[in-house]
């Protein structure tokens, strides 16, 4: 499909990669949580894109869910997941090597 | 204002009460909150809410402010306020006597 074709490739463009809403204070606190890293995450608000609407229709398919809660996060164009699997890998300690492995630290 | 009354109303008819959306997961975690602590929220989604858009302006008016973020936590009639302060004060140990003298643990 052409549009989650689209999605991989803005996922794959940066290292991190968050799919947000502009309006949502998680998406806010995941952002701020990279950025406190060293991270400069590439954030796509949704509700303000162009496109937003096409994009959360693309991730719900990438996600194999019926809908696309955000945040969504990629890391080196891969899909790590939303706030609860981020916080997770945080706190196991797997998100560094993670972050390492795709340059974005 | 008869709005500003009206939602004064609503936040006085019961002992703790969230204006909320039905999207957004930090009021579902405030909600959650106050659940495991024996409270039973009365929770209004604005977001489904027939009056939803004329509950948000009121409230900002309420807050003095331009706009109106959810969650907007009411105990005892009394403005408590958003997220961070309900947790604020739960970590103070504020939290439990203000729902005891208003009657909702
Ligand atoms: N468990 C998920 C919760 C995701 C979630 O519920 N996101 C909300 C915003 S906080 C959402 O996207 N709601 C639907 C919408 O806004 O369209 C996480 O850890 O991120
Ligand atoms: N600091 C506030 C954050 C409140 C906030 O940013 N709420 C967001 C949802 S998480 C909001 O209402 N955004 C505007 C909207 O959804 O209309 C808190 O502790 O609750
Ligand atoms: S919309 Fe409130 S936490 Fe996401």
């Amino acid at each position: 499909d052409e549009t989650v074709e689209a999605v991989r490739r803005l996922a794959s463009q940066n290292a991190v990669v968050i799919f947000s809403k502009s309006t949502c204070s998680m998406c806010h606190a995941i952002d701020r949580l990279f950025r406190n890293m060293g991270v400069n995450p590439t954030v796509y608000e949704l509700d303000q894109h162009p496109t937003g609407k096409d994009i959360e229709r693309a991730l719900a398919r990438v996600l194999g869910s019926s809908n696309s809660p955000v945040p969504v996060v990629f890391i080196g164009g891969k899909l790590v997941g939303d706030t609860d699997r981020v916080m997770a890998c945080h706190i196991a300690g797997t998100l560094v090597p993670l972050l390492k492995a795709a340059g974005a630290i």
